[in-house]
């Protein structure tokens, strides 16, 4: 019970596990909450680890290595001259480098257990990754992987069929079913200006994706922006900064680890931490965590925004820094989030000319009303499938119902690849909580060329969330569940029915309705044969219109979302811009409330051509009836004159 | 060097056989592969002895004899991938 701190040679120059002037990592006073990783199990999907290093030895876990690339049990990495392999040894010891061994200084998680997969020392294939990303997931609770595609600028790539399967298979089946841990770097491409949306890994739901900062919280040369970052850890970067001291190969020490490599495996040792505090966390759980307790104090960049919940989130760090102490200390008290809802709804499937600016906005329910409905967002996906002559000359896009403005892509000039997009899901974590209902934007602009085209011809935006904002702290939720306030419970221990002054909410009992519902009295007849109905105080989803309510239907709205009105004779929220409205027939309860001017905009400029066309087409007629014409008024005239020359040898000639 | 965009063929094929990991090496003898294991469920990962490390061909004759198994229900020679460490 007594903490006492690690007396490693090289601990008090690890300036980012701890530093007086708290521009750290908080791990020691997360240790001091009794974590250190014990009992967790992390592996490094690299070019293997040196399973010999004194400084990894003691954790070492070859029920959490491999080499893939030789089939066997071995993952120590191929030694050469330049010392090409040590990533991999590099990144466990940051994890999990033994304590007071007298060796170099410690890792976060200095008690969790430590394998490596040598997977990148070779040919990297489909089944390659896929068999590292699936290995011993009952066993492995964390991957943490440093690699992906080129950071060029230029390369849009992302898991292939089996890869997919192995991340999809990790988070339901791994870890008894509560779902394998991906930790993902970035991506180093920041001189190239490349895209980190552009790389599938880190893009992808299913990753915990890492950036960087420097020692004085600034964005690093290499870094780079995009808004499937969740957070973000130091490696430094910048000339003079210190960096990242961990393990090296051939048994030795160093301190000048960067890069976003040394970022992902950082956070691979704070989430071992939080997993230590609460074996119970799912894959899910933990991006909840990431979210809550990222701190953006201290980072430095002019992009941070406040999202439509009121967190601050940025496209270069995502939620800020992790906090090793803040996400243990959640982690302790943390109830499970509810069941994972997607709601997917196709937006665009007719082809659209993208121009140079084309703006999409539709009004969405998220699914309300089904069983996948999506109240409360995790991650929202932009499924594009587009053409484009040079895709680096675009910018995408996306903003919520709340107002977040998301950069899906930002301009590549090294990207001139004319391939476009094929049903690339462009993501963003940076609406995070926001309820989703509401009129989303999708905005792609050229942001170069003048006679750049191409056409836009699938937009699916995928919602991923629960149908509350259940989960949290297990002590939470009081404001949306008051104990005591539940009547009757059913068999699962689920209230059905609330006392006097209460409405039931999802599973629990409120005195006031949440925004977005209404308190409604249903009555239903308890038993089949009387006649007598009980009445069920009860919180209802507002109708899609609505922003608030007094009741369910389309005439029931107190407030209307953003760009919207209110009418206040009919009570019914009035799209700024309705051209047109389908009808919610069909059960889909889906109003899709028109496009926007800027499509208009877009249509009635890419009219233009189609009218310089027309307009050159009957020029090119007239000229030619008049040049005809002229023609056969000068033969006729000719005719005349040939007609009464009779001399012989005369020539007829015709027009 | 191939141009941006080519695929690179490997000697080695992901394999979906049904009947577990005695079957999978009983094919994979058959045909002159090796087996790196499982990669997960009923997929594995084969490595030809013959077959070029690296080409810009598929090698189809190996494919469609590996398919005509019975138990295979789907198989794919992999590519190489371009992977940088960060």
């Amino acid at each position: 019970d007594i903490y006492s701190e690690p007396a490693d040679p090289k601990f008090a120059q690890q300036w980012y596990l701890y530093n007086s002037n708290h521009r750290d990592l908080n791990v020691k006073e997360a240790w001091k909450q009794g974590v250190t990783g014990k009992g967790v199990v992390v592996s490094i999907l690299d070019d293997g680890i040196e399973m010999n290093h004194p400084d990894l030895e003691r954790n070492y876990d070859p029920d959490a290595s491999y080499d893939v690339n030789d089939g066997d049990p071995d993952p120590q990495p191929r030694y050469t001259q330049l010392n090409d392999n040590r990533h991999g040894t590099r990144c466990a010891g940051e994890v999990a480098a033994v304590a007071n061994n007298d060796i170099c200084g410690v890792g976060v998680a200095y008690n969790a257990k430590i394998g490596g997969v040598r997977m990148l020392d070779g040919e990297v294939t489909d089944a390659v990754e896929a068999q590292s990303l699936s290995l011993n997931p009952q066993h492995i609770d964390i991957y943490s992987a440093s690699w992906g595609p080129e950071d060029d600028g230029k390369t849009v790539d992302g898991p292939a069929k089996l890869a997919k399967d192995a991340f999809l298979r990790g988070v339901t089946e791994g870890r008894g079913g509560l779902g394998s841990i991906f930790v993902w770097a970035s991506g180093n491409g920041g001189r190239e200006k490349d895209s980190c949306n552009c790389d599938g890994y880190t893009n992808s739901i299913y990753t915990l994706s890492i950036s960087s900062s420097t020692q004085y919280g600034n964005v690093p040369w290499y870094s780079e922006a995009c808004s499937s970052t969740l957070a973000t850890t130091y490696s430094s970067g910048g000339l003079n900064e210190k960096q990242i001291i961990t393990t090296d190969l051939r048994q030795k020490c160093t301190d000048s680890h960067t890069g976003t490599s040394a970022s992902a495996p950082l956070a691979a040792g704070i989430i071992a931490l939080a997993l230590e505090a609460n074996k119970n966390l799912t894959w899910r759980d933990m991006q909840h965590l990431v979210v809550r307790t990222s701190n953006p104090a201290h980072l430095t960049t002019d992009d941070w925004r406040t999202n439509g919940v009121g967190r601050k989130v940025s496209h270069s760090y995502g939620y800020g820094l992790l906090d090793a102490a803040a996400i243990v200390a959640l982690a302790k008290n943390w109830t499970n989030v509810g069941p994972q809802q997607k709601c997917v709804l196709s937006l665009v499937s007719e082809p659209k000319n993208i121009g140079s600016h084309l703006v999409i906005s539709k009004n969405v329910d998220s699914c309300a009303g089904k069983p996948n409905f999506v109240s409360s967002l995790e991650h929202a996906q932009a499924q594009l499938t587009l053409s484009y002559n040079r895709r680096g000359n675009l910018a995408i896009y996306l903003i919520s119902p709340q107002g977040t403005r998301s950069t899906l892509l930002a301009g590549r000039p090294h990207d001139y690849s004319s391939e476009g997009f094929n049903d690339w899901a462009f993501m963003t974590t940076h609406s995070w909580d926001e309820d989703p209902r509401g009129e989303w934007t999708l905005e792609i602009e050229n942001k170069a060329g003048l006679s750049d085209f191409g056409t836009l011809t699938q937009f699916t935006l995928i919602l991923y969330g629960t149908a509350s904002s259940s989960g949290g702290p297990s002590t939470a939720d009081s404001s949306q569940t008051t104990d005591g306030s539940c009547k009757t419970y059913d068999l699962n221990q689920i209230c059905t029915e609330c006392n006097p002054g209460f409405y039931l909410f999802q599973k629990g009992c409120v005195q006031e309705c949440p925004t977005g519902y209404a308190p409604v009295t249903t009555s239903s007849n308890p038993f089949d044969n009387k006649v007598n109905s009980v009445l069920h105080p009860i919180c209802l989803s507002c109708h899609s219109l609505c922003l608030t309510c007094s009741g369910t239907g389309p005439q029931d709205c107190l407030s209307c979302p953003p760009h919207s009105h209110l009418d206040p004779v009919s009570n019914t929220c009035l799209h700024q811009n309705q051209i047109q409205r389908e009808s919610p027939d069909g059960g889909l309860d889906q109003q899709v409330t028109g496009v926007l001017s800027g499509i208009l905009r877009s249509q009635h400029s890419s009219s233009l051509p189609a009218v310089m066309a027309v307009l050159s087409c009957a020029f090119i007629m007239a000229t030619f009836v008049g040049v005809f014409g002229l023609l056969q008024w000068r033969s006729r005239g000719l005719n005349k004159l040939y007609s009464t020359d009779t001399r012989p040898g005369s020539i007829m000639r015709s027009g | 060097t191939p141009s941006l965009g080519q695929k690179v063929y490997t000697n080695t094929w992901a394999v979906h056989i049904t009947g577990g990991e005695e079957e999978a090496n009983r094919l994979a003898r058959k045909h002159d592969f090796i087996n790196h294991g499982n990669i997960f469920g009923d997929y594995y990962h084969f490595r030809h002895r013959r077959v070029v490390k690296r080409s810009l061909s598929e090698h189809r004759g190996t494919h469609i004899r590996l398919h005509r198994e019975p138990q295979v229900s789907w198989a794919e020679q992999q590519v190489v991938k371009r992977r940088k460490k960060r």
